[in-house]
């Protein structure tokens, strides 16, 4: 009963393999492997509403990388800027354009510790939709090379 | 690293690589076993960082990142076949994914208690991390490390950043940083948001009232329910066979609206939806 648009028979089909359990040593007494764990999600007890406590300690102590492709309608790029708009964090660079091949990756905002991107024409899955993009702002986050 | 975990013949697997790659257990807390599949960089895994990658849910499993979205070698349509990705991430660091809770993917529990909650999995991957830093591979403690992760670890990776920072003293590790991609941050903000979005892509027009219980329902419906791909608006909607008895999708939607009246009818109607495609 899948609702479409949503297609992992092929990872099912691979995990379950049972050369492939044997190759990265899974033993027999697992289960089978599904990509998603009705169990796990039915029982979650979701403690927090927001995590704007957790980043006010994060962006005090370590850099951080919000960002969205910006056609996803499960987490969508409008409410993560919200979000980090509202931690009041000093702007240290003001919203402008990112590059990937010479045409245009999407948005950047940097403030203190957190920066803010988003990736043009992206849905949820990111690194799957637009993988060089993806890799350039990856990159250029860890090394600290402009986006 | 531990010579057991190494993965030596990967079914599937066509052409050469250029780096190691371990799949294997990490202990969480007492009883949770974390299924991990670690790919090393294939430019200088000593020098690279280390990356940990979690996908979200609750409760799915990040073998999805590793082998559709960031990983080295994604799985061709045909479910036995793997591809050369180019764009891997492994590109420039090493990168640890991790089936996190216990009960996602092959992690498992001891006693089959799958219930858990946000605190709980945030200490367990934490004591995943210390195993994985200690006792599988200490080599890789001095590198710099980074926490990353997709939608509902928007919750998992500050939860568990924080545990590293406040753990510091105890138990040091090089970390520098933390990325997010389409994560969860804010129920409210989330829900409110994709209104505005919805109605700036031309789903649905501004006629009637938005704050009305009855026209956020509408709205939901739209955007959820109606054959749009929620995950990439322009993308196609690939019919889905059934590919398990519980979906991404399912997951995902269990995030949104959550406190609206709606909510259990639109978790019904997806359910129903049986590939009518639009």
């Amino acid at each position: 009963l899948d609702p479409p648009c949503t297609n992992g028979t092929n990872l099912l089909m691979y995990l379950n393999t049972p050369e492939v359990r044997k190759a990265i040593h899974i033993p027999d007494s697992v289960g089978k492997f599904e990509l998603c764990s009705d169990e796990v999600n039915h029982d979650y007890k979701r403690e927090y509403e927001s995590m704007k406590p957790q980043y006010e300690f994060l962006t005090a102590r370590v850099r951080g990388l919000v960002y969205n492709g910006d056609i996803d309608m499960a987490c969508n790029f409008l409410g993560d800027e919200w979000f980090v708009e509202s931690l009041g964090l000093r702007v240290v660079e003001g919203r402008k354009v990112w590059t990937e091949g010479g045409q245009v990756g999407g948005y950047v905002k940097r403030f203190e510790n957190l920066d803010l991107l988003t990736v043009r024409g992206a849905g949820h899955m990111v690194p799957e939709d637009k993988p060089a993009p993806a890799l350039k702002m990856i990159t250029s986050f860890i090394f600290k090379k402009p986006y | 690293a531990p010579d057991s975990d190494e993965i030596i013949d990967l079914p599937g697997l066509n052409h050469n690589i250029s780096f190691r790659h371990y799949s294997g257990y990490l202990s969480g807390a007492e009883g949770k076993h974390l299924h991990y599949w670690f790919v090393e960089s294939s430019r200088s895994p000593a020098d690279d960082p280390v990356v940990l990658w979690m996908n979200g849910g609750p409760g799915c499993s990040s073998m999805e990142g590793l082998l559709a979205e960031l990983g080295p070698y994604p799985v061709n349509p045909d479910g036995k076949t793997l591809k050369e990705n180019i764009y891997a991430w492994n590109k420039m660091a090493n990168v640890l994914f991790l089936e996190a809770p216990a009960c996602v993917g092959y992690s498992y529990d001891t006693n089959g208690d799958c219930a858990t909650g946000d605190d709980e999995v945030s200490f367990s991957n934490y004591l995943a991390l210390k195993d994985f830093f200690t006792n599988k591979f200490p080599e890789y403690r001095k590198n710099e490390f980074f926490i990353t992760g997709e939608s509902y670890a928007g919750v998992y990776v500050p939860t568990l950043t924080v545990r590293v920072l406040e753990g510091q003293q105890d138990f040091n590790i090089n970390l520098q940083g933390y990325a997010i991609g389409n994560g969860l941050s804010s129920y409210k903000l989330n829900d409110d948001s994709i209104i505005f979005f919805g109605y700036f892509h031309g789903l649905f027009g501004d006629d009637r009232s938005c704050l009305l219980f009855l026209q956020v329902a509408v709205a939901s419906d739209i955007i959820y329910n109606q054959g749009l791909n929620m995950y990439n608006l322009y993308d196609d909607c690939p019919a889905s066979p059934s590919a398990g008895n519980f979906s991404r999708v399912e997951a995902d939607l269990s995030n949104i609206f959550k406190e609206h009246k709606s909510h259990p009818e639109m978790m019904l109607k997806a359910r129903k939806r049986i590939n009518n495609l639009t």
